[in-house]
Order: structure tokens, then sequence, then C-alpha cells
């Protein structure tokens, strides 16, 4: 349906000016690392089922490999900034503070208590998409604690919060057309899209009027 | 109830 497609489009949308921001600008200033590194470990849970061959369509299986891909060699950019930007890498180390144990811990529990069977893959599938649902804190910490970002930075976390957003729409269509209700997943996606609600309102307030983000 | 769900979602 539209909005599961518009969702996808996002977020494809979200990593595309990710990989321009670091690439062009070579620098990742108010980038988290940890947001980074989280979505690599959500997207290679979420997707073992890559490893059994039963695969639903050839688009679930490209977009899954390019989730992946695009978010190893993104942690692989911000790593270079090492050697390329030493200044920058610092700045960024230096303001991202989230401790992500605090999200890990607490996701691995929620995965062996809420699941749909209990097997390897199952427990996996879950652990990621509660992960999912946390990963982009050490992200928005981070804005929160500087203050300001630049404006494509800021179109990165639109773009990424509102691919989850639009996944609601798509599950209350499924919900009449195809009377299917997955609830884990409307569970997590509420909580993921409950977390953008802040960022989404100054960005609406201030981005999008063409005003720098900068919080009050 | 169902308990197995197709992940066919991204």
């Amino acid at each position: 349906n539209i909005f599961r497609i518009l969702a996808d489009l996002s977020h494809l949308a979200s990593i595309v000016i990710l990989l321009e921001t670091i690439r062009k600008a070579r620098q990742i200033d108010g980038i988290s690392l940890k947001t980074q590194i989280l979505y690599v470990l959500v997207f290679c849970t979420r997707y073992l089922d890559l490893l059994t061959f039963r695969w639903t369509s050839l688009y679930n299986t490209l977009m899954k490999f390019f989730f992946i891909g695009t978010s190893v060699y993104v942690v692989k950019l911000m790593q270079d900034c090492k050697l390329t930007n030493p200044v920058s890498y610092k700045d960024m180390m230096f303001r991202d503070t989230f401790q992500i144990k605090y999200l890990l811990g607490p996701c691995a529990l929620l995965a062996l208590v809420f699941n749909y069977k209990f097997t390897v893959l199952e427990l996996c599938w879950s652990f990621s998409i509660w992960l999912e649902s946390v990963a982009i804190l050490p992200q928005l910490f981070m804005l929160s604690r500087s203050g300001k970002a630049s404006t494509l930075t800021t179109h990165y976390i639109f773009a990424l919060g509102l691919y989850r957003a639009l996944y609601i729409p798509n599950w209350i269509w499924r919900y009449y057309s195809e009377n299917r209700l997955e609830k884990l997943s409307i569970f997590t996606g509420l909580l993921q899209t409950a977390l953008y609600s802040d960022f989404f309102y100054i960005y609406y307030r201030k981005v999008m009027k063409g005003r720098g983000f900068e919080l009050p | 109830e169902g308990t197995e769900v197709e992940h066919d979602e991204l």
C-alpha cells in the first residue's frame, strides 16, 4: 500500500541524506556514532531470515541487503573520520555520551518476554524491533545537549522518524484490508514515533519555516 | 490467536 511504499522511500531517503552529509562535508559533527552502531545491530538481527532463504519478495530482499550494507558503510565512514578529520571525530565522541547499555539490556529482556516464538530467529527479530524503537535516543540526546544541528542532520532525523510514523497508517490499512494485526511491530512503532514527537514539533516550527534548528 | 507472524515488513 501507499503508506508502506512512502515509508520505505523515506527510510531510503534518510540514509542517502546521511551518506551525502558525511561524504560531502567530510565531517560528522552532530551525528551519533552510537545510534549508527545500534542500527547495524538492528538490521543484522532483524534480517537473519536472509540466511534461511525463505524470501518474501525481491523487493524485501534487496531492501534488507541495502539497509545492512549502508548501515555498516556509515559506521565505516564515521570511523574513517578518525584519520581524515580527527577534530570532527573527537568533537563527536565528546558529545556522543549516551550509555547504550541502558538500551541493550532492557531490549534483550523485552525480547525474551515479548516474542512470537521462542526461537533464535524470532528472539533476534523481537530484539531488533525493540532496539529500533529506541536506537535514535543517543542521536536525540546528542542533539539536545548541543542544542543545535546542521539542517542536513535534521533532515536525516526527520526522514528517519517519518519512516516509522508512516508505518502506522500502513498497519491501519492492513488491519482493514488483510485483517492483520501485528502487535509487537505496532506497539514498538508507536513508541518509536512518540520518541520523535518532540523533534517533529521543533522541526516543523523551525526548519520547515527556513529557520535553523535550535532548541529553546 | 496466531503465534507465528510472517515478517514481511522491513
